[in-house]
């Protein structure tokens, strides 16, 4: 058992593995296991459990290294209505955690307006209409085709005449190497930008695949360049994959991890808490 | 690079007949680096970093080659046959009477709907005659997807709406099909996690009811570590006959390819590298060796 278990070469392979296999990045699993050997020397560790603590502690600090608190909030809008962009490559979940995010608002007894900005893919705005009767929350779209950022000018225009208290806008699925699409993204957030007198949105919310592996790195880099990202939605947690990645995105990009998606109904999504997090790395 | 890297390493070291344990060891702890990077699973590194080390040790450096392009040349082979393998198996395989039945599972978002789309596309190509099947009955809109995209392939879709048990819409557009003429069946399904048990009985009730002849995994490229797991666990449900890579058109390395051929040891048919309906490719060892070594 981890309280008699000493602490030997195998406990930090099998520790090395359960990171790597988590899908933290090689080299932040380097350090960290480096950091951690040195710890244990440090705080004279004597068991397989001390050591597991250590760790989990490490992480933990990681996660919220620089931030005020455990839990990072979404920001909201001293004047409504508070507008949310949300951005991320194809099919991660962005449309759903909108759903998520909408219907937690409502609850709480917020007005919400959804721009319906994926004016690209079949049957996007369909399926995020379903969603606003679904929930009863208004959904301002475009015809197919139209120009997304002309969506959420519209959207915005809408929720400020309407009293909302929420402007969830939605964007379509783009690769972060696809140039144009990236283009396409700077002009949604330069009509934002406009429309709230030179401020982004309150928040730019990228949505990762807790399934992506290295790749979410590159995904977080570039799209921070183009409409620099204030927090990142981890979705579809209750898999088997851990996510460990947001670690490293946390890590070296300092953008906080602001809510995590369980599931695809609309009660499926917490607030992020690092303890949890990384304590489900382990299990 | 992963070449320029080993190039640097071992800018000092001089050719000298067979490459040394030294040599090799340090060589290929670049390699093991660069493939977990590449999103290749980790205990499929550690096996084939063994593989490529017995091969490596005490082998002879070919004229004209440096130690480390030695080791490269070596791993690159190593990796392209892992990869490549019997050609013919990466080939769609028909029935020998029609309908072909074409399944497409998957986990959530990773492209079943759009791959359904191109693989319409693709037969129509070959000249047969593809209906599609629109057995997601869960997501909103899901039906309407498989329709605009039916529309963008000139394929009809059947559907029943989504108040009916996906089983029974698969079962009743294959008998439809045979009687219609249409001699391939590609059945869309709802995105699901290989964990979730009454989902995946619903697959496993769908392959009993319409025996497919071939049942495809949709995985996305840029999948990290699980892909072992996700591919572990439809192959073990539903014995899959191949995957598609999808999404191959960003910039991920794509190691998820190699931890599949590996564990599952099932071909990949075809990789997606775009939104449209023409962005289907049939899949390269070779290249693929390439991509994810960097
Ligand atoms: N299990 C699970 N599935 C999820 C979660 N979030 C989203 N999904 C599912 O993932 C699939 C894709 O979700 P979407 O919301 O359409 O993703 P998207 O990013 O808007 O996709 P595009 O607009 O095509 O780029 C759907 O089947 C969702 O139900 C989650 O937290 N858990
Ligand atoms: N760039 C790129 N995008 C792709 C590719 N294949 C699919 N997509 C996009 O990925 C997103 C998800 O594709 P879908 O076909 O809806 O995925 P799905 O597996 O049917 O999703 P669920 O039904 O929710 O499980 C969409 O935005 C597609 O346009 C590809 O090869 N390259
Ligand atoms: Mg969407
Ligand atoms: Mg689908």
């Amino acid at each position: 058992t981890g309280k008699s278990r000493k602490i030997d070469e195998q406990l930090y392979e099998e520790l090395e593995e359960a990171l790597i296999g988590a899908d933290l990045n090689i080299h932040t699993t380097i350090r960290i296991m480096r950091d951690l050997r040195d710890q244990v020397r440090d705080q004279d560790a004597r068991t397989a459990d001390d050591v597991k603590d250590i760790l989990r502690n490490a992480l933990v600090e990681a996660m919220v290294a620089g931030d005020e608190g455990y839990f990072s909030p979404l920001k909201q809008s001293p004047t409504a209505p508070t507008v949310y962009l949300v951005v991320g490559v194809n099919g991660v979940g962005k449309t759903t955690s909108i759903a998520k995010m909408a219907y937690r608002f409502k609850e709480a007894g917020h007005k919400v307006v959804l721009a319906a900005a994926d004016t690209f893919r079949a049957a996007a705005i369909d399926q995020i209409q379903i969603w606003g009767d679904r929930l009863g929350v208004t959904v301002v779209c475009g015809k197919e085709g139209s120009d997304p950022a002309s969506v959420v000018f519209d959207a915005i225009r809408h929720a400020r005449a309407a009293g909302a208290d929420y402007v969830i806008c939605d964007t379509a699925g783009r690769l972060h190497t696809k140039q144009n699409l990236m283009e396409e993204l700077k002009k949604i957030n330069r009509v934002i930008l406009r429309e709230r007198g030179g401020g982004p949105a309150d928040e730019t919310l990228l949505v990762l695949d807790a399934t992506t592996g290295q790749n979410a790195i590159l995904q977080a880099q570039e799209f921070k360049k183009a409409v620099d990202i204030s927090g990142i939605i981890l979705a579809k947690l209750d898999g088997t994959a851990r996510g460990g990645i947001v670690i490293t995105i946390k890590d070296e990009l300092k953008v906080p991890i602001k809510l995590i998606g369980t599931g695809e109904k609309p009660e499926d999504m917490e607030a992020f808490e690092p303890h949890t997090f990384v304590k489900g790395i382990f299990e | 690079s992963l070449s320029e890297k080993l190039q640097s390493a071992f800018a000092r070291l001089g050719g000298r007949g067979v490459l040394s344990e030294e040599v090799v060891d340090k060589a290929l702890h670049e390699v093991q680096l660069a493939l977990l990077e590449a999103d290749v699973n980790y205990r499929v590194v550690k096996g084939f970093i063994a593989r490529v080390r017995e091969r490596a040790t005490g082998s002879d450096i070919l004229k004209g080659l440096e130690p480390a392009q030695q080791v490269i040349k070596i791993v690159d082979e190593e990796l392209t046959a892992l990869l490549g393998g019997d050609d013919e198996a990466t080939k769609l395989v028909f029935a020998p009477k029609p309908p072909t039945i074409i399944m497409l599972v998957g986990l959530q978002g990773s492209g079943k709907t759009t791959h359904a789309g191109k693989l319409a596309a693709f037969v129509r190509k070959q000249g047969r005659n593809p209906i599609l099947v629109a057995c997601d009955v869960y997501r909103p809109a899901a039906i309407k997807q498989l329709e605009i995209v039916g529309e963008q392939v000139k394929t009809p879709v059947f559907t029943k709406g989504d108040q009916i048990d996906p089983v029974d819409i698969a079962q009743e557009a294959v008998a439809e099909a045979s009687t219609s003429g249409r001699d391939v069946v590609i059945i869309d399904t709802a995105g699901r996690l290989q964990i979730d048990d009454a989902l995946m009985d619903e697959l496993k009730r769908m392959k009993a009811a319409v025996k497919p002849t071939q049942i495809l995994l949709v995985l996305d490229a840029m999948t990290g570590q699980e892909a072992v797991n996700v591919a572990k666990g439809f192959t073990d449900s539903l014995d899959v006959d191949g995957f598609i890579l999808t999404k191959f058109d960003s910039d991920t390395r794509g190691g998820a390819a190699l931890s599949l051929k590996t564990i599952a040891n099932k071909p990949i048919k075809f990789i997606g590298v775009g939104e449209k309906m023409d962005a289907l490719e049939a899949f390269h060892p070779d290249r693929m060796a390439s991509r994810i070594l960097g």
